[in-house]
């Protein structure tokens, strides 16, 4: 079963369109395995992406450099995970 | 029975199906469960009918055809509770009932969702090989006869976009062309994903604007106000290409070409706090202010026949 342990969910807000020219290249780089939530489309509209705990340092310096502005959303996706796995599980105890 | 069903978790396939079958019996009145076709994977592709006589146009809602948009299928197991109990008490669902057939496919790409379930939560496309890649699955809405090929969509099977070989390739896809086609009176399409809090109608594929698209935003603004009015949560609304990006071989785009005049595509909550991961206690929050949305556009649709 895949796991996401360390992956974090970043939220970038582009500030104008060399900004989301700039996220479609990374979103390209297929290395990074990044998985986008919400594509880079507009600056009105805010990037999300999934990002895998071996590509967090290249993204987070990627963003840096190009003054890229993002928020951490989640901070482990797997943690996360595992309260919806142990809720699920809560409620499948319940007597029918 | 579907009174004891815990409607504040998500559930995997079995329990969904094991829902869909105790609604059935208990509502055998009003409700049946029709198969439409088959996954890759052979898995039943349930669609629940909610009917009280014959030869009536119908209204179409689908939840889940990306299969790890949980809140979705969590919110149509709510809607088809909802019209059961409402049946009879609320005045105006029950008048349409009286004159539209409601159906509700829950689990729109059940291999994509067990496949969430067991493998990998992040899964969003169907589960069919691709031959020459060792990447598998077809993006279920890229995948549909509405400007397919097109920008907006992937032709590389290893991306989460990625349209399929053919239009219509995916028997999860074919399987609801199929059944828009034999039934004919379609009135109404509303195909329901999460998450960025957006009610959206044709187009995706061009920047031509749908012929009918003054009045499809005036009713988006209906029934955005009636959802609003709930918890107030923020949407927004217009055509896909102008408010998201430009997306080909969407669903809406071709129910909108088959003359089904009020097709719409919901995004529902939320802004990327949780992204695909909504906690559980928001699915009844969800489900109810989605459901005055789709009260605007099914009261829109009976009160403007065509």
């Amino acid at each position: 079963k895949k796991t996401f342990e360390g992956d974090q969910l970043l939220q970038i807000t582009a500030k104008d369109e060399a900004q989301i020219s700039l996220l479609k290249e990374l979103s390209e780089q297929e290395h990074l395995g990044l998985d986008f939530w919400r594509e880079p489309v507009h600056e009105s509209l805010p990037v999300d992406v999934r990002v895998p705990f071996h590509s967090l340092q290249a993204v987070r310096a990627f963003l840096g450099y190009n003054q890229i502005q993002y928020n951490v959303m989640i901070m482990d996706v797997q943690d996360l995970l595992d309260d919806e796995q142990r809720e699920m599980v809560k409620y499948r105890s319940f007597p029918r | 029975s579907t009174d004891d069903f815990v409607y504040t978790t998500y559930h995997d396939l079995n329990s969904i199906n094991s829902f869909i079958d105790m609604l059935v019996a208990e509502n055998s009145n009003l409700v049946s469960k029709i198969v439409i076709g088959q996954s890759y994977e052979n898995r039943p592709l349930n669609v629940l009918k909610f009917s009280t006589g014959a030869n009536r146009p119908g209204i179409w809602f689908d939840t889940g055809i990306h299969s790890r948009e949980w809140v979705t299928q969590a919110s149509g197991i709510w809607f088809a509770k909802k019209i059961v109990t409402d049946y009879g008490r609320d005045p105006v669902l029950t008048d349409i009932l009286s004159n539209y057939d409601i159906f509700l496919e829950i689990v729109t790409n059940p291999d994509g969702f067990a496949y969430t379930h067991s493998n990998d939560r992040m899964w969003r496309k169907t589960r069919k090989p691709n031959s020459g890649s060792s990447c598998v699955g077809v993006d279920p809405n890229r995948n549909w006869d509405a400007g397919f090929g097109g920008a907006g969509s992937s032709s590389n099977p290893c991306t989460e976009t990625y349209r399929g070989p053919s239009a219509h390739s995916e028997p999860e896809v074919k399987a609801i062309v199929d059944f828009v086609k034999s039934h004919g009176k379609l009135k109404a399409f509303v195909s329901i994903h999460n998450y960025s809090q957006m009610l959206l109608y044709p187009y995706g594929y061009t920047s031509t604007p749908a012929k009918d698209q003054a009045e499809l935003h005036e009713l988006a603004r209906k029934a955005v106000t009636a959802l609003q009015s709930l918890y107030s949560t923020r949407y927004t609304y217009g055509s896909i290409i102008t408010t998201i990006y430009q997306a080909s071989g969407g669903t809406i785009d071709w129910t909108y070409n088959q003359g089904i005049k009020y097709s719409y595509t919901f995004e529902l909550r939320d802004t990327g706090r949780y992204g695909f991961l909504l906690p559980a206690d928001q699915i009844v929050p969800t489900a109810e202010e989605t459901w005055l949305a789709l009260m605007a556009i099914m009261e829109h649709t009976r009160n403007n026949p065509y």
